[in-house]
Order: C-alpha cells, then sequence, then structure tokens
C-alpha cells in the first residue's frame, strides 16, 4: 500500500503539471484511475 | 515531477520471483522514465477528450474512451 | 527508504489525491484478466468486488473504429490494427444475411492452398 501510494503520488504529480499545461482539471477518481493503470502496467 | 528510481526498483521487485534479482541504475532510469512517459500520455490523450467534449474537468470517462489505445500503445 | 513518501509528500497525497469514504466515490481498479483457456491467474476478494470502481475496455467500444490523438507517443501497429478490425466489424454490424467480406474474399480461395 505504501508503494501504491507513492505511485498515487507521482501520477498525481505529473497530471498536475499535464493539467497546467492543458489549463484543465483532473477529478480525483481520474488520477486514482490512472495511478491503478500505471502501478498494473 | 517524476518516478524515483528507488520506487521503480521496488515496484519491479514486487514481480520477481528469485529475490536476489538486482535491477542495474541505467534499467531504473529507464523504467522510470517509461512510466514517466506512459502517465504524461494517458494524462494528455484524456485531457484532449475532454477538451473535444468542451469540459473544463478531466472525468473518469475520458480516461476510460482512450485507455483500449493506449494500453495497445504501451 | 528513498522509494517511499516523505512526510511533506505523504502530507500533500493525502490531501489532494487519497481517495477517502467523505468523497463518496469508489477506487478504480482495472477488469480482471480472464483466460478461457488457462486457469485464471487473479482471484480478486468479494470485498474487493464491491468496493472497486471497475474500469470498462468496452463501455466505448463504438468509438473505438476511429485513432484517438496521441502527444509523444504514436500508435503502433497493434493499435492501429485493433481500429481497423473495429472499423471491420461497425461496417458489418448493419449487415443482414450475407456476408460482404465473405463475397469480396472467397473468389481468390484456391482449394489446394488449403487441402
Amino acid at each position: 500500500q505504501r508503494l501504491k501510494a507513492a505511485v498515487h503520488y507521482t501520477a498525481g504529480c505529473l497530471c498536475r503539471e499535464v493539467a497546467e499545461d492543458k489549463k484543465m482539471e483532473f477529478s480525483k477518481q481520474t488520477i486514482a484511475a490512472l495511478s491503478e493503470i500505471t502501478f498494473r502496467q | 515531477a517524476g518516478f524515483r528510481k528507488e520506487t521503480v526498483d521496488r515496484l519491479l521487485r514486487l514481480y520477481f520471483r528469485d529475490r536476489r534479482t538486482r535491477v542495474n541504475g541505467d534499467a531504473q532510469a529507464l523504467m522510470a522514465e517509461m512510466l514517466n512517459v506512459f502517465v504524461r500520455e494517458a494524462a494528455a490523450r484524456a485531457a484532449r477528450q475532454a477538451q473535444a467534449e468542451d469540459l473544463e474537468q478531466v472525468d473518469i470517462e475520458h480516461l476510460e474512451k482512450v485507455l483500449p489505445q493506449l494500453l495497445l500503445d504501451f | 527508504e528513498k522509494w517511499s513518501l516523505s512526510p511533506e509528500e505523504f502530507e500533500i497525497w493525502d490531501r489532494l489525491y487519497r481517495i477517502k469514504e467523505s468523497d463518496g466515490i469508489k477506487t478504480p481498479t482495472l477488469p480482471q484478466v480472464w483466460f478461457e483457456t488457462i486457469e485464471n491467474l487473479e482471484e480478486r476478494s468479494k470485498h474487493e468486488e464491491e468496493t472497486a470502481h471497475e474500469l470498462s475496455l468496452s463501455k466505448w467500444r463504438i468509438w473505438q473504429n476511429q485513432s484517438f490523438p496521441t502527444f509523444m507517443v504514436d500508435h503502433s501497429d497493434r493499435c492501429y490494427h485493433f481500429t481497423s478490425v473495429m472499423e471491420m466489424i461497425e461496417l458489418m454490424r448493419h449487415e443482414q444475411g450475407d456476408c460482404s467480406y465473405q463475397l469480396e474474399i472467397q473468389p481468390h480461395l484456391c482449394l489446394e492452398d488449403v487441402h
């Protein structure tokens, strides 16, 4: 779970960079889903 | 922002059968960069889908729409 | 350890990203991989089933006959193969009776090629 939290945190930071770049917001679910997909990848 | 090599090393070792298997620094750095590219590409494609629908928030369904092709591209 | 979150990072994660009960949302998971031909690799607990929001790879299948825009990573050949097959399926979806693919390809069949 700690490892998943580290992946989730990093995915969130990367998403925030894209969000700033595209002037968009990402919902919490989207970041959580992207984190889970990345973990599985 | 980006994945730390140590985090990636830990992720990889979760699935190694032999606990003595090691991943050298270059492989860790390359794997970390691959995950950075993966997350940025997924986020950018989902954001583009939300923009195409004239929305300002990227929701889970925008990620779902691009997911099959994203997974085939990696 | 270096691989884990520092206390500051943990605080940010807990505040910005962690899914909490109060959020009223379920934790997204990827669909399970089911193989008809070999035993299933992973069993998910009943509890996990209920508390998860399972992402769908087929919910938007009718959108998959077109390639979505890309950014730093172009589509793979596998992906173009996938979208072209989905386009073929979409075209055949409305066919009644004869199969256009069969009508087109059958004349080219040489039986000695297959016996």
